[in-house]
């Protein structure tokens, strides 16, 4: 682990009273490569170095705590606080139907974290609505439909129009059928792929979604930062969502995301059936980073 | 101008950070910059151009030979059907691809057999219908929920009985850790093997380019489950550099045979290690 790799390199700081800049350069190298080999952005890394460095300069080594045990500390306190104290939730209307809209590069979980959420909202008293809204992937319409009849949440498409009319449409249809949550799911897209990013700015500006989700995918490396950079300037996103955290991916991605775009991370995708959801908790993530 | 086996500091750690930012690891990268700075020292080089060209010759040199890069479509010798397998975590793009795939080797002139071995996922069977219709090829699937296994030995018979030449499984999504899953993959390996005992001929693992170091995982453990035999890159139309595919190649010892560059049935590539490393420096 990184506290017994610390140790091991921190040894000779016992009897040393103070941290200094030479009895942690070493130390900091073993920080770098943990949270490089996490995928934490080589930019975020380097800058996260520079805030603990200062952080831990002139600190005591107090006796009950190792060496590598206190710069630890420092680290994941650090970690945590990147990762957002608060528990962010969801952004209802006041008047409904709520808009929420789901984004994110091909095959990141979008489709399944949309009828995840329909699920959770149901389970909370809300009447949600599923919106096919892609209409590029062979038979995209009908997994939502699928995943839409395993919790008996509607999901309204129309298999002739493109997905502006689509988003568009389900609105009206939502207020006539009495739902107060809509759930747009969108096209895989890449955040180079101008069309395709034009597309999901005019859903944006037609339907005017309360809350827009970036669902990411936690095994992404270092091309979090540049797709989370695109999509947030383009459609400036309220959350995020990281999915298959079931795995053992590491997630560094949580950290450059949120750093990078300062937007929380609200739910985390834990397993493909659609039970698995959960909140971000900032300290979970700290410790799965830091391996 | 005297030939030098030294290579500017700075001009290092500029290559380190593209290295990194391609994703290709710190350690991996550690020891290519070695093996560079080793490379560079005993060969010496004049101008920058040299330079450059030791550079990525020595990054083109790590992967395995793709025996098939100038002809990605050729079956051995008497192997009919010819069985493909395709592994890989979820959403990494394996259905795609087997529809890309299946289109060359019907463009080709083969006759091929798709098995549907997805019976997990919502929609899995439509979706890999579509597939089969674009690239006009025949397409095996149970209902959701049926067995795997079932599926694969039956595609790969159904080929048999109508002299097929080539068969392409695909498989559900799975991560890597989910010990019941991959249990699951050798079951469908071995219903391969049953119904015709030299296949499965090629086992490919699909990764996706945006993929961080935790490719590295994910081909240690479908390796050591059913034995991966070629790397399929995928989204390497994106910004992603797919950098991992150095330490992944190695680590397993197995060529990338293709990549993909879109969402369309023509894009699908076959790799090709020069071009690949051009990309990295772009
Ligand atoms: N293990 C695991 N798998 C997940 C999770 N979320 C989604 N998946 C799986 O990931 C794959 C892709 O999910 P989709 O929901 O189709 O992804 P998408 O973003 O809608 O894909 P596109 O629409 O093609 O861009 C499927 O196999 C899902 O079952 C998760 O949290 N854990
Ligand atoms: N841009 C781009 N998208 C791709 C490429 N290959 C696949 N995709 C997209 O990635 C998404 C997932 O592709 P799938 O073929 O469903 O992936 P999969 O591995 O079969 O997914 P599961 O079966 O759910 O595990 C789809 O939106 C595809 O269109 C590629 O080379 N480039
Ligand atoms: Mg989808
Ligand atoms: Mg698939």
């Amino acid at each position: 682990t990184l506290t017994q790799k610390l140790d091991t390199v921190l040894h000779k700081l016992r009897g040393q009273g103070r941290i200094s800049e030479t009895n942690i350069a070493e130390s900091l190298r073993e920080v770098r490569l943990a949270l490089l080999d996490a995928d934490v952005n080589i930019q975020v890394v380097k800058d996260f170095i520079d805030t603990v460095q200062k952080k831990s300069l002139g600190q005591e080594v107090i006796t009950s705590l190792s060496p590598g045990q206190l710069i630890v500390k420092i680290i994941y306190d650090e970690l945590v606080k990147l990762l957002g104290t608060e528990k962010e939730e969801i952004q209802f209307s006041t008047t409904p139907p709520s808009i929420i809209m789901v984004v994110g590069l091909q095959g990141s979980g979008k489709t399944t974290f949309s009828g995840k959420l329909a699920n959770l909202l149901k389970s909370k008293g809300k009447n949600p609505l599923l919106v096919a809204a892609d209409t590029y992937r062979p038979a995209a319409i009908d997994q939502l439909e699928t995943l839409g009849k395993t919790i008996d949440v509607p999901v309204f498409t129309n298999r002739k129009e493109k997905p502006l009319s689509i988003a568009k449409q389900s609105i009206d249809h939502a207020r006539s059928t009495m739902r107060d949550v809509v759930i747009i799911d969108t096209a895989g897209r890449l955040a180079i792929d101008e069309e395709m990013m034009q597309e999901v700015e005019s859903i944006k500006k037609s339907v005017q979604p309360d809350e827009i989700l970036f669902v990411v995918d936690a095994m992404i490396g270092q091309d979090a930062v540049t797709t989370a950079k695109i999509f947030n300037e383009r459609i400036n996103f309220d959350g995020v969502v990281l999915t298959k955290l079931d795995g053992d991916t590491r997630g560094g991605a949580a950290l450059s995301i949120r750093s990078i775009v300062q937007k929380p991370i609200k739910f985390i995708g834990v397993g493909e059936k659609l039970d698995a959801l959960e909140l971000f908790y900032p300290e979970r993530m700290a410790s799965r980073i830091l391996g | 101008i005297s030939a030098t086996g030294k290579i500017d500091e700075n001009f290092l750690e500029q290559l380190e950070e593209i290295f990194i930012r391609a994703d290709v690891g710190a350690e991996a990268t550690q020891t290519i910059i070695e093996n560079i700075k080793k490379k560079v020292k005993e060969v010496r080089y004049e101008t920058q151009e040299e330079l450059q060209t030791i550079i990525r010759e020595q990054l083109a040199s790590i992967f395995v030979p793709n025996k098939y890069e100038e002809e990605p479509l050729t079956i051995p010798e008497g192997i009919k059907p010819y069985v493909i397998m395709v592994v890989g975590v979820n959403g990494a793009g394996k259905t795609t691809t087997i529809g890309k795939l299946a289109n060359r080797y019907k463009e080709a002139g083969k006759e091929v057999f798709i098995g549907a071995a997805d019976t997990f996922r919502a929609a899995a069977n439509e979706q890999l219908e579509v597939w089969a219709q674009r690239a006009g090829v025949k397409i095996i699937q149970q209902k959701q929920g049926s067995d795997p296994a079932a599926v694969a030995f039956d595609t790969v018979q159904s080929a048999q009985s109508k002299n097929a030449d080539v068969v392409i499984i695909d498989t559900a999504g799975r991560l890597h850790t989910k010990t019941h899953l991959m249990e699951e993959l050798k079951k469908i390996k071995r219903a391969i093997q049953k119904s015709h005992s030299t296949a499965p001929h090629e086992i490919l693992l699909v990764l996706d380019s945006t993929t961080g170091q935790n490719a590295l995982q994910q081909a240690k453990l479908f390796n050591e489950v059913v034995g991966v035999t070629g790397l399929i890159l995928t989204k390497l139309d994106g910004t992603a550099k797919g950098g991992i595919v150095f330490a992944v190649s190695r680590l397993i010892n197995v060529p990338v045979r293709y990549i993909g560059v879109g969402e369309q049935m023509d894009d699908l590539q076959p790799f090709n290690s020069k071009k690949f490393v051009e990309a990295l420096f772009s």
